[in-house]
């Protein structure tokens, strides 16, 4: 369902060449929970940027149910993006001057879906997170979980196929981040949503079905299941 | 050595009033190493601002070494800060177009100190924090957990008397996260600074001296010492 061969993203752009992806080749079949680990700069958001189709790769493939994304035109990949992959950005991204609920609808409003089921699914989506009293709060207005938390509504509403999460529990308490869990595998088990999480947080990484673990920018280990 | 009597700021600018920090009195003695918990929105952030002199109070004290800092003149209160508070901020803050190593040092920079001693100290800080091969990138090219750590560096790298970091190991893993808590210890233990960090993360929370529960703007819990 999402899968990458020999995949490879080198930045030029500094003192020496970051070979912040170095030869990575994975599967990530439809339905799976799969928590991305590893060292501070070991490549996991640059991994997560390229899956996601917000980055391009150096080297190597990119297939997303089949459609190899990396050599798409920009509008085309922005279409795909839109239609199938919801993302947690690790800085949340928020549009500074729309409100919670605004920031939550924009994704839906893109996607051209009717106003009312948009209105309903961001209300919704806030509440499950526990934010309907910041509705019309805005990013500046709201505490550093409550951004995560709107990221994260934002990223669920349209509920995607793929929902790409970087590190989406790092500014939670341990009572939202279990609410948090609950919500995605809620999702996961019912409408068959796949999770990709990079993340440091063992809370998380305890839940998740499969454990990938990256160094330098190359898999280490790849552990599925009740083996772990 | 910061004591607060009765702390109060009210945010009036959104639908309903909301009381962030809602009567707290607490002292904090020199050298101590406490723990600021508390579910996301409690107050962490809003307190750590407050005596931290990076925002103003609606009612009661902040002392800082007997000094009432509430209603300094600004460019006392920046003065103050400048040479007593290092401060790690949540979502840290950096110079975009500054390099790791001109962050650290701008700091020490701002306290004019001698180049030379600027320069040492900053390359020191960040190899301390395992950024030694990141001297001269800028934050864009630096992932979370790097961002975050060179704001540590920054912070301590001119020695503050009082260290007030807000989440610090929030996008850490492990090995990086103890790393840093090492560096915070022994400069608790050998320059008797005072640490006050506000975080969600079990690995700090074990080693603090002490743990403060916020809950809706006040102190739910406040434990010392090995009785925890
Ligand atoms: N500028 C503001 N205007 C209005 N409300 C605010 C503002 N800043 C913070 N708040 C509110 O004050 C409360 C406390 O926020 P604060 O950032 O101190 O929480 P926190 O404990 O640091 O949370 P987190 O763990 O999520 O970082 C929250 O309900 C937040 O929405
Ligand atoms: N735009 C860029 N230019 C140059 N180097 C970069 C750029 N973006 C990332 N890097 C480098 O690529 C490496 C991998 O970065 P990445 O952000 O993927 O790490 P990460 O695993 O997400 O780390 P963290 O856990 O700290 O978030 C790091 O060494 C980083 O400094
Ligand atoms: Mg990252
Ligand atoms: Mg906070």
């Amino acid at each position: 369902v999402i899968k990458t061969t020999n995949l490879q993203k080198i930045y030029n752009n500094s003192v020496a060449p970051v070979k912040a992806v170095n030869d990575i080749s994975l599967e990530f079949k439809e339905g799976e929970f799969t928590a991305i680990v590893g060292p501070s700069g070991s490549g996991k958001t640059t991994f997560l940027n390229l899956i996601g189709g917000l980055d391009k790769p150096t080297g190597g493939e990119i297939f997303i149910d089949g459609t190899e994304i990396s050599t798409m035109k920009e509008s085309e990949l922005f279409d795909f993006r839109l239609r199938n992959i919801g993302f947690v950005f690790q800085s949340y991204n928020l549009i500074p001057v729309l409100t919670a609920k605004e920031n939550v609808s924009f994704i839906m409003l893109l996607q051209k879906r009717p106003k009312a089921e948009m209105e309903k699914r961001a209300t919704e989506m806030l509440e499950q997170v526990g934010l309907s009293d910041k509705l019309n709060s805005r990013p500046n207005q709201l505490s550093g979980g409550q951004q995560q938390r709107v990221a994260v509504a934002r990223a669920l509403a349209s509920k995607p196929k793929f929902v790409l999460a970087d590190e989406p529990t790092a500014n939670l308490d341990t009572e939202s981040a279990f609410n948090l869990l609950d919500i995605m595998e809620k999702l996961n088990k019912e409408e068959n949503i796949t999770l990709i999480f990079s993340t440091h947080d063992q809370r998380v990484i305890e839940r998740a079905g499969r454990v990938i673990t990256l160094v330098d920018g190359r898999v280490s280990e790849d552990e599925v299941g009740s083996s772990r």
